[in-house]
């Protein structure tokens, strides 16, 4: 039966029995593309090659969990802000599997509007190679966003890391990248930036969509 | 005509109802969705003559044929998935990753000779 079951296990990716050590939340859109494949197969239509919520060839969406930590050494540059390391493990992905698309989503789960009529900016460092503890030298990092959240709604922000994510996969070369986010307006009393992501507010997952080709034949009928 | 074995429709290849419960095989703790899937399996007879219905290869008639002569030497064909379809499964990995994956060759559809 191990024997069997690890047959089986291996087709689908997977090394051993997966032993969740907590059940995260399945994201909304996931639970959709879950219910749409579901009609789709019933109907016989649709290419399931294809993630069309993506516009991409794929037949695995991943919601990779964020296992980064908040940096805590100051940096000059940075009064008043929360800097915090994002690091995803893409190895999860197989080597004959196709990276289509990544796309690394950030939620501030929390109302922004109660920090008062400030606004907040996000800036997204892709990190080249390590640094000392505490040193951040301006080459080893790139901007690669640079973004305004108003106050009022909850904000989130989606950015392309598709090929960044691409060089993850070669091991060794995956540093993840650096959040920061600043106050540019005055905080009301008792509000700080610190209280929107030192607690589990600031959420951030990559969202992976990959082919394996092994494993997808396309219904699509030849013209 | 001695070995003639009539066979009746119930015992003819063809597609049986299996539902598969993930909680049967222990898998209730890492897959999200669907809790279990109708797989089906195939099981039946493939008798002389293989009729157009059971979907029999060039192979198999003339394995029925050789079984007609030589029962002993020479056994009826098997009765197998020819067709199959995909589902789709949502699930925890092992970096409590949340996974949607496509999966070819779940469930089947058809069976033949």
């Amino acid at each position: 039966v191990d024997t069997q079951e690890k047959l089986i296990l291996s087709s689908m990716g997977l090394s051993s029995r997966p032993k969740p050590s907590h059940q995260a939340p399945v994201p909304s859109l996931l639970w959709r593309m879950f219910k749409k494949d579901g009609e789709r197969s019933s109907e016989s239509d649709g290419d399931p090659c294809v993630v069309s919520e993506y516009g991409v060839r794929g037949n695995i969406v991943r919601f990779i969990q964020d296992q980064g930590s908040l940096i805590s050494a100051p940096a000059v540059h940075c009064f008043n802000c929360v800097r915090k390391h994002l690091f995803f493990n893409v190895s999860v992905l197989e080597d004959v599997e196709q990276l289509s698309f990544a796309q690394l989503e950030m939620k501030f789960e929390q109302d922004l509007a109660h920090l008062g009529r400030s606004v907040f900016s996000v800036d997204l460092y892709g990190v080249r190679r390590t640094a000392l503890k505490g040193v951040t030298h301006e080459s080893s990092r790139r901007l690669l966003l640079s973004q305004s959240l108003g106050p009022g709604a909850y904000a989130s922000v989606h950015v392309n890391l598709t090929q960044l994510a691409e060089t993850w996969r070669t091991p060794g070369k995956n540093y993840g990248v650096q959040v920061e986010v600043h106050s540019s307006g005055e905080l009301e009393e008792h509000a700080s930036v610190g209280k929107v992501a030192r607690t589990p507010e600031l959420r951030a997952s990559l969202v992976a969509v990959s082919l394996n080709p092994l494993q997808c034949r396309s219904r699509r009928k030849r013209s | 005509a001695a070995y003639y074995l009539p066979v009746t429709p119930s015992n003819v290849c063809k597609p049986r109802r299996l539902y598969i419960d993930f909680k049967d095989v222990g898998w209730q703790d890492w897959i999200i969705a669907p809790q279990g899937y109708l797989a089906n399996y195939c099981h039946g007879e493939c008798p002389f003559p293989l009729s157009e219905s059971l979907n029999g290869t060039n192979h198999a008639i003339l394995q029925t044929l050789v079984h007609s002569f030589d029962p002993k030497g020479t056994p009826q064909p098997c009765c197998v998935p020819i067709k199959l379809s995909p589902i789709s499964m949502l699930y925890y990995d092992n970096n409590d990753n949340v996974v949607l994956r496509h999966y070819e060759d779940m469930v089947v559809d058809e069976c033949g000779c």
